[in-house]
């Protein structure tokens, strides 16, 4: 089992659409992936028209559990299926809202989702992390569980900032939690007609060098009907250009030798 | 002096893009603006080229002062004036991000923003409020301090339902802290060319009627090109479409009889 995590702080920069479209790519391949919703916003489960203020069994539950010190969830009763063979999501509630006030300081916490997906280690071949936009618990939980970060960072000035804060903080975090995963900068509403987008890129690529996938994903509208209609874009409308770049990224990450 | 405060939990709407255009004309126009950050990302200002983590004293030091009972800091310290005559900013620091944790629990910390800004009523005809995605309570202190709310949401279809979880929570917040200021639906990242995004705005304006400005804030990527340069658009490039919509939405604002 393969597992990626979608993190960045910043908002709105990709992060459900990048699970969303490597996944999908996965199992239309008819390979078998699970993507995780972390956001008690849960974009990812209304993409696929689950409601996150009435789910349940969700994510939420895990950490009940734990908190509570009882027996874990029926694993298969939190994974549902989607309309793409192949590929199933675990939702988020909204009440993840109310975790890092409620159970922030206790130990232990932070395994929480490592735990539950080494239960799912023979079912599922890949698992893609959806973040919320802010550094707590969850996003910790994301980073331990995790063989590898993705980073979508959009290609304008103040997310080339955010990037700077969102990395020194991780070193901060993987120091005092010891989990600090390798990371991938994923480039990303890269938009050949501006000038700002050219030199943000060549920016990117100046500080972070090979940390950074060394491809583009464009500026693409075709993201958003395919999250109107509730289908990756791979399914919505096979070789968009948007859907081609993903595809690129995900042989990068695929030819990269990950734990098994 | 007039109040308004931009918000959304979802991230990447143009919360700060808002804040500086709106701000921006009315500095531009020859009037006295403040914008106030109250990010821990602190983009807004990374836009005018502050960095936050360095920025002392800043709206942290307001929160600071109030939780150890000492005096206020001195005002004027903390507003820093911009490239653009009139146009001033109230800088955030990461430090920001401990709020929530430290004080969360602490009465009387829900206005402190106001009671700032009570002080400054002399100096400043508008002030503009930018928030961090989160609901927490910095948000609860802006809209504590507020006339009128001004909620961005990007005409897709993700968008619509944070929109409606996000009302849905002002009202229980409202409730409990007696804090729910009128507001209007701002629908921007206006895409004429996709059908999704026309279907959008046809929902929106269907379910919220007269609380969505009748107007539109249209994708332009020009607004990358002015945080990039660190300008307000109306200074970067006037008469842009996308700086020509925010005019049409700032005589709508001014037109609203808000307390004085
Ligand atoms: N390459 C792209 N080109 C154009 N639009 C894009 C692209 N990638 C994502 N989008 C659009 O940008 C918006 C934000 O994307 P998304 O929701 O995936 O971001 P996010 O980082 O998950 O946001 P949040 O921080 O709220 O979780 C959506 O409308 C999505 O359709
Ligand atoms: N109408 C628009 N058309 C095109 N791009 C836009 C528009 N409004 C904002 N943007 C761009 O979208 C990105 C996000 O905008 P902005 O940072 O203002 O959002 P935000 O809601 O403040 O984000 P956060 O939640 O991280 O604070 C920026 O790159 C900005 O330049
Ligand atoms: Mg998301
Ligand atoms: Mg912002």
């Amino acid at each position: 089992m393969k597992i990626w995590t979608i993190a960045n702080q910043k908002g709105g920069v990709g992060k459900t659409t990048t699970t969303v479209s490597l996944a999908g790519l996965l199992a239309q391949r008819g390979h078998s992936a699970l993507m995780v919703d972390l956001d008690p916003q849960g974009s990812l489960s209304s993409y696929f028209r689950l409601d996150p203020d009435r789910l349940d069994p969700s994510v939420y539950s895990l950490f009940q559990a734990r908190a509570n010190k009882s027996p874990l969830p029926d694993l298969e009763a939190l994974v549902r299926p989607t309309a793409f063979p192949g590929l199933h999501l675990m939702p988020a509630s909204t009440a993840l809202a109310t975790l890092d006030r409620q159970l922030g300081a206790q130990d232990g916490m932070g395994l929480v989702i490592a735990q539950a997906l080494a239960g799912l280690r023979e079912r599922f071949e890949y698992v893609f992390i959806d973040c919320p936009p802010v550094l707590g618990m969850l996003m910790v939980n994301a980073l331990a569980a995790c063989h590898q970060l993705i980073i979508p960072v959009q290609t304008e000035f103040l997310a080339l900032k955010g990037l700077e804060r969102m990395l020194h903080t991780l070193q901060m975090v993987g120091k005092a939690k010891g989990v600090m995963p390798p990371y991938t900068i994923m480039p990303t509403m890269f938009d050949k007609r501006t000038r700002a987008s050219i030199e943000c890129l060549r920016a990117l690529r100046e500080q972070h060098g090979a940390a950074a996938w060394n491809g583009v994903v464009p500026l693409d509208t075709r993201f958003r009907e395919a999250s109107q209609a509730g289908a990756p874009i791979c399914f919505h409308q096979p070789g968009t250009r948007g859907g081609n770049a993903y595809e690129v990224l995900l042989e990068t990450l695929l030819d990269q030798e990950l734990e098994p």
